[in-house]
């Protein structure tokens, strides 16, 4: 019973986190030392249920954390391809980026998470963003051997030249 | 008993270990 919002989110631990945000309305938004909501802890640990329950009680999926960390990386970064369907219905910032250079699809990408990188692409991710080392996406693919995902890639870029 | 705790959520580096393009 001691267990924060944070951690509660984190851990899908619904009925006990829903417990915790009637008590004060702010707490859904409430940024923890980092800036992070409980929507980034349940988007980060893959609570889909968690994810929806929040945004239906007003949490802000535009939010970004201290290093502009956003839910909708966090959630790319694990490949939570339908956490990151639940965020970008709420028309979250596909290509939101941070202190890293980082973007959702360089995100999963660097996990290759196959099918969030295909969602992502099919939602208008931005292919020619680079890190901050310089790597786009599919220079990450390259570099790291994940072939499925270059494939997908290729198949994206080839399907846009013959649009 | 208490249930293990989460750490903070983060972002990777991206490109740990690769070269600089």
């Amino acid at each position: 019973d001691t267990l924060s919002i944070y951690q509660l989110a984190a851990q899908g631990e619904l009925t006990l986190l829903k417990e915790n945000l009637q008590k004060d309305e702010n707490l859904v938004n409430k940024p923890d030392k980092r800036g992070f909501t409980p929507l980034m802890w349940a988007s980060a640990f893959g609570e889909i249920e968690t994810v929806r329950c929040l945004l239906e009680l007003g949490a802000d999926p535009h939010a970004l954390a201290d290093q502009r960390e956003s839910a909708v990386s966090l959630a790319s970064t694990g490949g939570y391809t339908g956490i990151v369907v639940l965020l970008l219905e709420k028309n979250v910032n596909i290509n939101s980026y941070d202190w890293n250079g980082g973007t959702p699809i360089l995100y999963a990408v660097r996990g290759n998470h196959v099918k969030c990188v295909e969602t992502l692409l099919a939602r208008g991710a931005d292919l020619t963003m680079e890190a901050d080392s310089g790597y786009t996406p599919m220079d990450l693919a390259v570099a790291l051997g994940h072939k499925k995902v270059q494939q997908v890639i290729e198949n994206h870029i080839l399907k846009l030249f013959r649009n | 008993t208490q249930l293990p705790l989460y750490t903070s959520p983060s972002l990777p580096n991206i490109t740990l270990g690769l070269p600089a393009t």
